[in-house]
């Protein structure tokens, strides 16, 4: 922070005094100009997701975390230069050859109370597929030491045509924002380059160009709604835990916190299983101690 | 002794044509990044470099830094150059020359196209241990996103869902269109 910006003779209860609408959400935003928030050196927003919704992929200019306060669903990070280790098997269509199977990083769920933590410029994205609305708060640290540009939060999306939220209050005070960013007619990273570096970067066509600037697309905002249903490979141990299995785990958080001595054995059942099959097969090897071509 | 690690530290590294490159493409060019991990005064400077060579019509994807800003010096050559902000603008498109300077700031999508063959850069990154993210490409963001989410957040059927996810079978440099393919020797 600037010299003298947390000099506070009085600090205020804030409200977020921004609101940006989506097909399916909405965002809404307090104004990181705030003297209390600037000090603080964050930006802060509340998304709301309703049932079907995807915010669509973004990354941001500094650390975020966020808390779930409603809702279940699952969320994606996409770490550059990782492996898509999540693989569908290989399908074999009659008559034709194998259909190319989808592949993606890994995917995963979070529900009430879950703290996620985006790294810088990782992008992100986040689909609620229950019936409540999915509640999202996110801080963003911008004074982060992995924030190399200004204190001005900004979110990259990938894909779509909206407005960026945060830098809705650059232009409406016409501050330095404004000249730095040259307007803010809505778009995404990739739709500020001309057709031809995207037919060539993506070897498709210009149709699929225009979609990818987000030329071809009306839906409102950054959280479009996925009217079938979002469909990702996840595993079965990834679906939302309820009833016994929830139960299971605060158990064991409060074996944990009680210290108990069996918080070194392993928590689940197949590890059980495992260590229990493991046992068994050191005592085999072990019990013949005398054959001594038994031993391995 | 800190005579014993700091008088002898290694201060000179080659990331020149001459070196063995990281990323090389025999039609589209090769790149060498030079960081702390195998240039170990760069820790304390919070610097790392890269050298760039890409031949004439071939591109380098659209890429970000993800923890850097990067000031890119044209060495030979020329190319042409697109970085595109937060909000989709283009703040630059245009030709850089030999001797010519740009900033690219973090985050700020950037992508380069060959105008010669002897376009060459080095482009000064302030983080010991950069990083770049691909849009585009076998590595890219794009690609690591489920199907479905792809096909949404672009509004594409899957079938051309599928072909953004996959269609460019590079890493980072992407030879030039076969009609325009150089001779390689």
């Amino acid at each position: 922070p600037q010299q003298n910006e947390c000099q506070f003779q009085r600090l205020n209860a804030l409200e977020p005094d921004n609101s940006v609408k989506s097909e399916a959400g909405t965002i809404e935003t307090w104004n990181p100009n705030n003297d209390q928030l600037r000090c603080a050196g964050v930006a802060l927003s509340r998304c709301t997701i309703q049932r079907n919704g995807l915010r669509r992929p973004f990354y941001t200019n500094a650390p975020q975390e966020i808390y779930i306060q409603q809702g279940r669903g699952i969320f994606g990070l996409i770490f550059p230069g990782c492996r898509e280790t999540y693989e569908e098997p290989q399908e074999q269509e009659q008559g034709q050859g194998p259909r190319p199977q989808d592949r993606h990083q890994k995917v995963e769920h979070f529900r009430e109370g879950d703290i996620i933590a985006v790294p810088t410029g990782v992008p992100f994205w986040m689909y609620n597929n229950e019936q409540t609305p999915v509640i999202a708060i996110t801080l963003i640290d911008t004074t982060n030491l992995d924030n190399q540009l200004d204190q001005i939060p900004r979110r990259f999306y990938l894909s779509g045509n909206q407005e960026q939220e945060f830098l809705q209050y650059q232009q409406k005070e016409g501050g330095q924002g404004q000249q730095q960013e040259g307007g803010n007619e809505g778009g995404n990273v990739l739709s500020g380059f001309n057709d031809e570096f995207l037919e060539e970067a993506f070897s498709v066509d210009r149709e699929i160009v225009r979609n990818i600037k987000g030329k071809n697309d009306d839906r409102e905002g950054s959280i479009v709604e996925v009217k079938e249903g979002l469909k990702v490979i996840s595993p079965p141990t990834l679906r939302p835990r309820q009833g016994r299995e929830e139960e299971e785990e605060e158990e064991e958080e409060e074996e944990e916190r009680r210290g108990d001595r069996r918080r070194h054995r392993p928590h689940h059942h197949e590890e059980e299983e495992e260590e229990e099959e493991w046992s068994h097969q050191v005592r085999r090897v072990r019990r013949p101690h005398h054959h001594r071509e038994d031993r391995n | 002794g800190l005579e014993e690690t700091l008088c002898t530290l290694k201060l000179r590294h080659n990331i020149g044509q001459s070196t063995s490159p990281d990323a090389y493409n025999p039609q589209a060019g090769r790149l060498k990044t030079l960081t702390s991990l195998d240039f170990p005064i760069l820790r304390w400077l919070g610097l790392a470099a890269e050298h760039g060579s890409i031949y004439k019509n071939a591109m380098f994807v659209p890429y970000y830094n993800v923890n850097a800003n990067s000031i890119l010096y044209v060495l030979n050559g020329s190319a042409w150059f697109q970085v595109v902000d937060c909000s989709g603008n283009a703040v630059f498109n245009g030709e850089l020359n030999e001797g010519q300077v740009l900033t690219i700031p973090q985050n700020y999508a950037v992508a380069i196209k060959s105008l010669d063959d002897n376009f060459s850069y080095v482009a000064f990154k302030t983080n010991d241990i950069p990083q770049i993210a691909a849009l585009a490409g076998l590595t890219s963001s794009i690609r690591a996103l489920p199907l479905d989410v792809v096909a949404h957040a672009f509004n594409l059927d899957r079938d051309q869902a599928r072909q953004l996810k996959n269609n460019n079978p590079y890493k980072f440099l992407v030879p030039p269109p076969q009609s325009q393919l150089r001779a390689v020797a």
